[in-house]
């Protein structure tokens, strides 16, 4: 089974 | 004063398709390089980054960096108005709280413009990694998009396995498994026809069907789409635009639970 990740788990604010 | 002039509406049009699926609103920041835009989409789940550099515009000016936050449904009216042949330009004023968008016939002879509220968006900006990806497939997009048309009708999520053989896509579901095998391809006489894979090391990785299902909505701007790959971070697709710049999308993956 697999769950989506967010996008700003990876990326930081700038 | 920000001018930006192109030579046919059709280009603009085709950008705001590869957007305005994934996007309700965007800002659009203009500088004297060119206009960028970044936004994620309402889920947070993937990221849209186009670039569109300012000599690939027939006409460019842009005194001061310009912040435009457009509603992009508006903007898809707007640009409904146009044929694909017209001249579009983007006109404001700085420190304007409305852009000018006006469509002009090759013979000049019907010119119409728009005038369009801007929005203040308070978008967050996120900073992009560099990354050495693992594998870089580059392949033709209307493949691209076929295949994920077709797999989307298996499952939710489908599954890019890349290895030096090639580039392997998977759904499975209640109907089944289905599995679509690329090969690099050998000689070629049209380099748009070409399946290219650099790989420094075998990835797999999941990822949901309705984004990338979006993101082939830029198809009609590239023959061809580049995937970027590395295991645990986000998958890129990218779509060059010719002489004008590119789109680029982000999506994470999924994850074992």
């Amino acid at each position: 089974k697999t769950k989506q990740a967010g996008i700003m788990n990876f990326f930081t604010k700038k | 004063m920000f001018e930006a002039r192109l030579g046919q509406a059709t280009i603009l049009k085709k950008i705001l398709d590869a957007i305005k699926d994934l996007l309700n609103e965007a800002t659009f920041d203009c500088s004297d390089s060119g206009i960028q835009l970044q936004a994620m989409d309402n889920s947070h789940v993937s990221l849209v980054s186009l670039t569109l550099r300012s000599d690939g515009f027939d006409k460019f000016r842009c005194d001061r960096n310009l912040s435009m936050g457009m509603n992009l449904g508006s903007m898809a009216k707007i640009l409904k108005c146009a044929n694909n042949e017209d001249n579009v330009t983007m006109k404001a004023q700085d420190n304007a709280d409305t852009v000018t968008i006006m469509f002009e016939s090759a013979n000049q002879e019907k010119v119409s413009d728009y005038e369009m509220k801007l929005m203040n968006l308070d978008q967050e900006h996120l900073g992009i990694p560099e990354t050495d990806f693992s594998c870089v497939v580059r392949m033709p997009a209307m493949e691209f998009a076929r295949i994920c048309r077709d797999l989307a009708q298996f499952s939710e999520s489908v599954v890019i396995c890349c290895t030096k053989e090639g580039v392997k896509f998977s759904a499975s579901g209640d109907v089944g498994t289905a599995n679509i095998k690329l090969a690099q391809t050998g000689s070629v006489d049209k380099e748009e026809e070409a399946v290219i894979i650099e790989m420094q090391e075998p990835v797999t990785l999941t990822f949901a069907c309705r984004y990338l299902n979006a993101f082939t909505k830029a198809t009609p701007l590239s023959t061809q789409v580049q995937l970027s790959m590395c295991a645990d971070v986000p998958l890129v697709v990218e779509y060059a635009i010719k002489d004008l710049g590119h789109i680029r999308y982000y999506l994470a993956p999924k994850i074992e639970d």
